[in-house]
C-alpha cells in the first residue's frame, strides 16, 4: 500500500506541476517511455510465436505425409475466420498497392527480393527489370522466346501452366466428382457450371447397360443445355472417349500466364463472381468446396477428341483473371452483396458454333493480382 | 491460383473394363512442378 500511495502521491506532484512533458525522472513519464517498446517487443514475440507453430505444423505435415499418410479434409478455427474477412476487398486494396508505380531505380531491387522470396526465374523476363513499372506489371511479365518450348506431339495435351500437379485422372466411376483433398470432392458441374456443354456420359458407352456417370435419376447431371441447340451438334459423338481431369496450383513466384493446352474452339465463357480464398495446399485441406467458392473464368468448348473446359480458379493475392480473347472482361468488381448461389455470367462466343479458335501453346489469358 | 482442365480423350476401353494401349495416359505425377508447353498426358492412335 505504501507503493501505491508513493504512485499515487507522484501522480499528484505532476500534474500539480501542470504535466509538464519534461524528462525528470516522475514515474509516469517513464510508463510511458516503456509503452511503445513492450507493444514492439510483444508483437514480435507474438509473431515469432505464430511462425513457430506454423514450422511445427509444417513439420508434422511433411512427416505424415513421408510415412505415406495422406492428409485428410479438416475445416479448422482459421479456415472459418477467413469466411468472415472481406477478401474480395483485401484482394482490390493488394491489387493496388502493387499498381503504384516504383522508381526506375528501385525495380531491380524490389523484383529482386521478390523472385528470391518466391523462386521466380528473372533470367527468362521478356524485358530488362527496369521496364516494369509496378509490381503488378512484374507479375504478368511475357518471358522471353523459346523458355517454354510446346511438345510439337499431335496425340499429347500440354500443361497450359507453370505450377504443381494436384490432382489428375479419368471421370470414371466418381460420378463426375474432383477430390479436392482425400474427404472431400467437388463436382465438375458445379465448378464448370450447372448448364455446362459437359456430356457426362463417356460416349460409346451403353446407358442404359453400365452405370452412366451421374445417377439417370438426378437429372442435372446429365442435362446438357446450349445457348442454342445448333451448339449442341458441334460436339460430335465419337465412339471410345473419357472424360478426364487435371488440376495445376500455380505458386505465387510462378510464370502466371494461361496458355491454350491443344487446338481447340472455345466456344462458351461463364464469369462466376466467388469467394476470394487462397488456394494454396493449406486452404485445399481445410476450405471446402474451394474451387466452387472462388472467383473463376471458364472457357469451355470442343477439340479434335470432344469436350475441353478450362476453369482459370483466382485467389485472394490473384483476384484479376484477364482473358486476351475477351479484353473487356474484368472480374473481382466491388459488388454490394455476393450470393454464393448468384448465376455465372455467360457468354457465347461468335460466331456460334464455331467460337474462338485456340491454338496450342498460345497465351490465352493471364492471372494477376488484386 | 489453380487452373482446372476437364477434357474429353480416347479411352479404348473395351467393354470388360480392360484398358488398351490407345488409352489416354497421364505422363505426370501428383506432386509434379510442370511448365507451360510440357506433355501433361498421351494416347497412341491404333
Amino acid at each position: 500500500s505504501s507503493s501505491i500511495n508513493n504512485i499515487r502521491s507522484n501522480r499528484r506532484t505532476f500534474s500539480s506541476l501542470g504535466g509538464g512533458s519534461g524528462g525528470g525522472g516522475t514515474g509516469d513519464s517513464n510508463g510511458n517511455a516503456f509503452l511503445l517498446p513492450g507493444a514492439t517487443v510483444a508483437t514480435i514475440l507474438m509473431l515469432g510465436a505464430l511462425h513457430g507453430r506454423r514450422l511445427y505444423e509444417d513439420k508434422k505435415i511433411e512427416e505424415k505425409r513421408e510415412r505415406g499418410i495422406e492428409l485428410e479434409f479438416h475445416q479448422d478455427v482459421k479456415a472459418s475466420f477467413l469466411g468472415i474477412l472481406p477478401l474480395r476487398s483485401i484482394s482490390r486494396a493488394w491489387g493496388s498497392l502493387t499498381s503504384v508505380e516504383i522508381p526506375v531505380w528501385m525495380r531491380p531491387f524490389v523484383y529482386k527480393a521478390w523472385s528470391r522470396a518466391f523462386h521466380s526465374n528473372l533470367e527468362e523476363a521478356k524485358l530488362p527489370l527496369e521496364e516494369y513499372a509496378s509490381l503488378r506489371d512484374f507479375f504478368v511479365r511475357s518471358l522471353k522466346e523459346g523458355c517454354r518450348p510446346i511438345d510439337p506431339d499431335p496425340r499429347c495435351l500440354v500443361s497450359p501452366v507453370d505450377g504443381t500437379v494436384l490432382r489428375f485422372g479419368e471421370l470414371k466411376e466418381s460420378r463426375g466428382m474432383i477430390e479436392q483433398v482425400k474427404g472431400h470432392s467437388y463436382s465438375v458441374p458445379a465448378l464448370l457450371g450447372t448448364n455446362s456443354l459437359l456430356p457426362m456420359v463417356p460416349e460409346g458407352k451403353d446407358e442404359s447397360g453400365e452405370e452412366a456417370v451421374g445417377d439417370k435419376g438426378d437429372k442435372s447431371w446429365l442435362r446438357v443445355s446450349l445457348a442454342s441447340p445448333k451448339l449442341r451438334g458441334s460436339i460430335s459423338a465419337s465412339p471410345m472417349k473419357g472424360l478426364y481431369y487435371c488440376v495445376i496450383y500455380l505458386r505465387p513466384g510462378d510464370y502466371h500466364r494461361i496458355h491454350s493446352p491443344a487446338d481447340w474452339n472455345a466456344l462458351v465463357r461463364r464469369h462466376f463472381a466467388g469467394r476470394l480464398f487462397p488456394v494454396n495446399e493449406r486452404a485445399t485441406r481445410t476450405i471446402k468446396n474451394l474451387y466452387v467458392e472462388n472467383e473463376r473464368v471458364v472457357l469451355e468448348g470442343i477439340w479434335k477428341q470432344g469436350f475441353m473446359a478450362l476453369a482459370a480458379v483466382g485467389a485472394t493475392n490473384i483476384g484479376s483473371i484477364q482473358l486476351f480473347i475477351e479484353p473487356e472482361l474484368r472480374t473481382n468488381k466491388p459488388k454490394k452483396k455476393l450470393f454464393p448461389t448468384e448465376p455465372p455470367e455467360e457468354r457465347v462466343y461468335d460466331p456460334q458454333g464455331q467460337g474462338v479458335k485456340l491454338e496450342k501453346g498460345k497465351e490465352v489469358g493471364v492471372f494477376n493480382m488484386g | 491460383s489453380t487452373v482446372v482442365l476437364v477434357f474429353q480423350a480416347p479411352t479404348g476401353n473395351s467393354p470388360d473394363g480392360s484398358s488398351s494401349s490407345s488409352d489416354y495416359r497421364f505422363c505426370v505425377k501428383q506432386g509434379d512442378r510442370v511448365r507451360v508447353g510440357q506433355a501433361l498426358g498421351r494416347w497412341k492412335e491404333e
